[in-house]
């Protein structure tokens, strides 16, 4: 079982080695992954290790294997299937993201209660009344839902969700919603990495 | 100096300590920060540590001093002015999105190529045409640009930002952009994020 931490320096070391991939270039070395993270190269070394892979000395990885052995590790190219509730301006910025596609998420419809929203599509998504949600759920087993509501409504569609047999949720509202504990919750915050950001230019000025 | 990965951390300590603040609770204890973020106590201690902060023994860290120790150390009183290029459905999401006040980040004004939405405003911000960009830039001694626009633009407009004056970038389009070395880039790519939440999944089903 792997820490917090190395997990999620894993995606970002997928989407450096991509790139280097679809340059053509053949090999990539640890101390190029460390450069571009911001990460200790030693760090780096040792995530890798931890998923069982392992590059030429002084050569360093190659790129198309590497590539491969991250889709399988991370599971990448087995789609998960998501409902989204909130065809808003961010719901509908994430049904139309195609970056998705590569990381295994594959958001089948949307949700809403503004009934000049329903029965539109969006990227071939179609949008349902909110009162389809449950039925929907059963009829195409979906296990994920994206909450993209404002935070007053969060906490009624967790549970919704959960009472329809949702078993994860990736919650953009800006509360942090109450859910059973088996049930899988990440709460995303942009505003955080927004921060790194501004205190790197802090410290340049420094 | 601290590490890349402690720093990502602060924010969301930050989070979590103004949601106990806010619900009235005098202290918070490592193991409970630990427990919220599914990071080691130990690490959780060591970063505190790193910002020169410490709680009671037992009791905790008062809730109260601690965010307010967050917000000094991470600057997050000081506001910090940015310009938004893109005015899609991302665009106006991030321009509506609250959460960026209390992490200090304040999108002043957004910009466009779409005639139809020259002069429209989005949560009291105007949305002006691309060509008034740098204009505006040294009008507003402006730092930051955050770029929510096609991949194929994206290059573009961000030499047209650094040529601006600007000297960091957050950036949502799905390229990493090339700037000089002294230009600060965050590359935003929340796909990576749901990685992590979708081997949650694999793992519970063990
Ligand atoms: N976490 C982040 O980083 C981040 C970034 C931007 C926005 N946000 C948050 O995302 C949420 C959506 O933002 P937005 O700009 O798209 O808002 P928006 O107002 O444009 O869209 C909200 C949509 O939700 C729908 N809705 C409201 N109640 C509903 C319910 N009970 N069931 C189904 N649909 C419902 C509305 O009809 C609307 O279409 C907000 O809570 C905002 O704070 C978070
Ligand atoms: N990184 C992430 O996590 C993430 C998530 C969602 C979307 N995205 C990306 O964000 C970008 C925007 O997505 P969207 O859904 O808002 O797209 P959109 O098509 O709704 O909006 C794009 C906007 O950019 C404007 N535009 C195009 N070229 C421009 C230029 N040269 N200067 C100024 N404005 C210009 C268009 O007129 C339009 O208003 C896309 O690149 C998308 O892939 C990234």
């Amino acid at each position: 079982k792997l820490s917090g931490p190395t997990l999620r320096r894993l995606p970002r070391y997928y989407r450096i080695v991509c790139e280097h991939f679809e340059r053509g270039e053949e090999y990539i070395r640890s101390v190029e992954i460390a450069r571009r993270l911001d990460v200790d190269e030693t760090q780096v070394r040792k995530d890798i290790a931890a998923i069982n892979y392992s590059g030429k000395p002084k050569i360093g990885f190659n790129t198309k294997e590497f590539k491969a052995h991250l889709e399988s590790f991370l599971d990448l190219s087995n789609a998960k299937k998501a409902f989204l509730i909130g065809a808003g301006s961010l719901g509908l910025a994430l049904a139309k993201y195609t970056g998705f596609n590569k990381y295994g998420l594959d958001i089948i419809a949307l949700f809403d209660v503004d009934p000049h929203k329903i029965g539109l599509k969006i990227a071939e998504k179609e949008i349902f009344h909110i009162s389809e949600f449950t039925e929907k759920v059963c009829e195409q087993d979906i296990k994920i839902v994206i909450i993209a509501i404002p935070g007053e409504e969060a906490q009624k569609m967790a549970t919704l969700a959960v009472n329809s047999g949702i078993k994860a949720i990736w919650n953009f509202a800006p509360i942090n919603i109450e859910v059973p504990k088996e049930i899988i919750v990440a709460n995303q915050d942009i505003a955080a990495d927004f921060v790194i950001l501004s205190m790197k230019i802090d410290e340049n000025k420094g």
